[in-house]
């Protein structure tokens, strides 16, 4: 464990709260997507399948139950909970994603799965987790366009969405400074570079909506993306 | 293993 990595998890779960507080004390799920923290949920629940067959540590195994449960909690909020679930904008929500989200990721997650020959020599079990965990990398680094997209409908951004894509963009930012501190201190650390392309366009992504937002924050104004 | 080597990330 170091800084950097500590640091991505803080900011992780710090946009968390931010965006759990935001629902439970505004009582309001306008410009929130379902879909983006449904994949969120999909993710958790693929990544986190060891679990139940490996403990690494009490931080890893509390950190794990903590992002399933807060995603699924956002999730109930949004769809059930009265009356959060009245204000959540679903004609505005409409990023198909199971099309465009989940059916490439699981493609290109099978491919790169049979290709790279990871799993060859280990049980089934084995390999379903493997093939699961390289479909969540892959979908985690762009659960965040149905937001990005939501947003784009909207004229103004509030400054909690704002800082819920900021910490959430600090989170893999700072999880490639954690990568290169690895490879330069850790001796035998391999690289994953499925791991590395998909931090790293899950960053730009992020980071290309902040600059905007900030460009138009500066500015003053209103806030709309370029279409 | 993938699993193996980045383990103790989230």
């Amino acid at each position: 464990m170091n800084v950097f990595r500590l640091c991505g998890d803080m900011s992780h779960v710090f946009s968390i709260v931010v965006l759990l507080l935001r629902l439970r004390v505004a009582k309001n799920a306008s410009g929130i997507s379902l879909r983006t923290h449904e994949l969120f949920l999909l993710v958790f629940l693929t990544r986190y399948t060891d679990l139940f067959t490996t403990y690494y540590s009490l931080y890893n195994s509390c950190m794990k139950i903590a992002y399933i449960l807060s995603t699924a909690s956002i999730v109930y909020m949004i769809r059930l909970s009265d009356p959060i679930c009245t204000t959540y904008d679903k004609a505005q929500d409409t990023f198909r994603h199971w099309a465009f989200a989940v059916g490439p990721c699981a493609v290109l997650a099978t491919l790169t799965h049979f290709i790279s020959g990871e799993g060859s020599g280990y049980s089934l079990f084995v390999n379903i987790q493997e093939l699961l965990w390289t479909f969540s990398i892959y979908l985690e680094s762009i659960a965040i366009l149905p937001q990005l997209i939501l947003l784009q409908r909207y004229r103004e951004v509030e400054n909690l969405t704002g800082n819920y894509i900021f910490f959430m963009g600090s989170y893999r930012a700072l999880y490639i400074l954690n990568w290169i501190y690895r490879t330069y201190y850790e001796p035998g650390y391999r690289h994953h570079y499925v791991a590395y392309f998909c931090g790293v366009l899950q960053t730009l992504l992020y980071a290309d909506f902040f600059y905007y937002y900030m460009q138009s924050k500066r500015r003053g104004g209103r806030f709309s993306l370029p279409t | 293993l993938v699993m193996d080597e980045v383990k103790d990330e989230l």
